[in-house]
C-alpha cells in the first residue's frame, strides 16, 4: 500500500489539462462516501443538473447555488439496509434511484419529491437477491434477480411518483447475468454480460433473448458499460476488471469489441491501456459516457481515455489529502465527477 | 476488420433475430 501511494503517474503525455475544475463539493457530515452520481431537477419552471452523493446511511441531492458553490437541497436517511450505489437514469428528471444491500444488492429504492405532500420522499421499487441493475432511457430500469432456482430479468417502466407504471419480463439466459448497457441509438435493444463470459443481446420491447455471443477466454469475466449499433455491428465497451497486465498491452482498462450479431462472430477494435512497467492490478472501477472512459486506478489516481482511439487522455493524479475512490461522468455529458471517500468531490469539465 | 472475419453483415440484424427468436 506505502508503494502504490508513493508511486507517480507514469504518463508521458496525458495531462490534466484536458479536464478542467469546474467546482467541488464538501460534505462535512464524515461518513464514508460510496458512490457519486448527476440527475437532471426541475423546480419552479427552472430545470437543472444537480449532483447526488451517497454514502452508506444517506443520499444527499446537491444544488448549484453560485459558481464553484454547491448546497445540499435534502438528504434522505436510509438506515436500515446500506446504500452500495446509485444507479443513474438518464434523461429522466426528479428521480433518483439507488441499490441497498449488504454484500450484495437486496433491494432498489426511488427517491424523489411529492408535490402533493410537499415533502421528500423513498419508496421501495425492488427487493431480491440482485446480481446486475442499470438505469435505461425514458424511465427505464433494467434488473437480473436470482433464486435458487432460476434468474429473472425484469424491465420497469418507473412513474415520477415512485412506483412503476408497467413491468415487462426479458428472457433470462441460463448464465447469471453480471451487467447491463443500453445500446446507443437502438431504444428497445439491451446488452448484458455473463458470468459465462457472454454478450446477450435482448429486444426490450418483447421480451426475446435474440443472441448469445462468446468473448472468448482471453478476457474473463468481462463487464459490458455501453454498446454502439453500426453498419450492421454491434460495438460493446467491456471493461477487465480480473484482467492480468499483457506485454504487448500493458494494463488493460477498456476494450471495443466488435460483434457481428448475425453471426456472433467478435474482433477486438480498440485497446484502452495503461502504459507497461506497473505490475499489479491496476483498474478498481470504472465509467463510460459516449465514448469516453474513466477509471479509478489502485495508485488512486483517476485516468481518462478516448475509447474509440485507445488513448489516454487524461490523469487525475493521486490527490494529496486523499485518493481518488469513484469516477463518474455526468448525465449531461462532457463532466466528470471525481470523488474520495471523506466525501469530497470535484467536478471537471472534460 | 473484413468481412470475412466476422461473416455476412445485416444493416437489420435486430429486426432479423427477433423474426427468428422464440417469442
Amino acid at each position: 500500500d506505502v508503494a502504490e501511494q508513493l508511486t507517480p503517474v507514469l504518463l508521458d503525455s496525458p495531462r490534466e489539462e484536458s479536464l478542467q475544475l469546474v467546482s467541488e463539493l464538501k460534505d462535512s457530515s464524515g461518513s464514508c462516501a460510496v458512490d457519486v452520481s448527476t440527475v437532471w431537477w426541475e423546480a419552479a419552471g427552472c430545470r437543472e443538473l444537480r449532483v447526488v452523493t451517497a454514502s452508506e446511511s444517506a443520499v444527499s441531492l446537491w444544488k448549484p447555488l453560485a459558481p464553484n458553490c454547491w448546497g445540499k437541497v435534502y438528504t434522505w436517511r436510509l438506515e436500515e439496509v446500506p446504500v452500495i450505489q446509485i444507479v443513474p437514469l438518464p434523461n429522466t428528471c426528479n428521480l433518483v434511484c439507488v441499490a441497498l444491500g449488504e454484500l450484495e444488492i437486496g433491494e432498489i429504492r426511488l427517491l424523489f419529491y411529492s408535490s402533493e405532500t410537499d415533502s421528500f420522499k423513498h419508496s421501495l421499487l425492488k427487493t431480491g437477491n440482485i446480481k446486475a441493475v442499470v438505469g435505461l432511457k425514458d424511465w427505464r430500469l433494467v434488473s437480473s434477480s436470482r433464486t435458487m432456482q432460476e434468474q429473472q430479468v425484469e424491465m420497469v417502466l418507473l412513474s415520477e411518483t415512485g412506483g412503476s407504471k408497467d413491468r415487462q419480463t426479458l428472457m433470462p439466459p441460463e448464465e447469471t447475468v453480471t451487467a447491463f448497457a443500453e445500446v446507443e441509438g437502438m431504444r428497445e435493444a439491451l446488452v448484458g454480460t455473463t458470468a459465462g463470459n457472454s454478450v446477450v443481446v435482448w429486444n426490450l420491447k418483447t421480451g426475446q433473448l435474440l443472441r448469445k455471443m462468446h468473448i472468448g477466454y482471453s478476457y474473463p469475466a468481462s463487464i459490458c458499460h455501453r454498446a454502439y449499433s453500426d453498419s450492421g455491428l454491434l460495438f460493446v465497451v467491456l471493461s477487465h476488471p480480473h484482467a492480468k497486465e499483457s506485454e504487448s498491452c500493458g494494463s488493460l482498462a477498456f476494450r471495443v469489441v466488435a460483434f457481428n450479431p448475425c453471426t456472433g462472430r467478435s474482433t477486438g477494435v480498440t485497446f484502452s491501456c495503461l502504459p507497461p512497467g506497473r505490475a499489479g492490478r491496476q483498474y478498481l472501477e470504472g465509467d463510460v459516457w459516449d465514448t469516453a472512459g474513466a477509471a479509478v486506478l489502485m495508485s488512486g489516481a483517476v485516468a481518462v481515455w478516448d475509447l474509440l482511439r485507445g488513448q489516454c487522455t487524461a490523469v487525475l493524479p493521486p490527490d494529496p489529502i486523499g485518493h481518488w475512490a469513484l469516477a463518474r461522468w455526468a448525465t449531461s455529458g462532457a463532466r466528470l465527477l471525481a470523488g474520495r471517500r471523506d466525501g469530497t468531490v470535484h467536478l471537471y469539465r472534460y | 476488420c473484413s468481412e470475412s472475419d466476422l461473416g455476412p453483415i445485416s444493416l437489420s440484424w435486430f429486426e432479423e433475430l427477433s423474426a427468428e427468436a422464440p417469442p
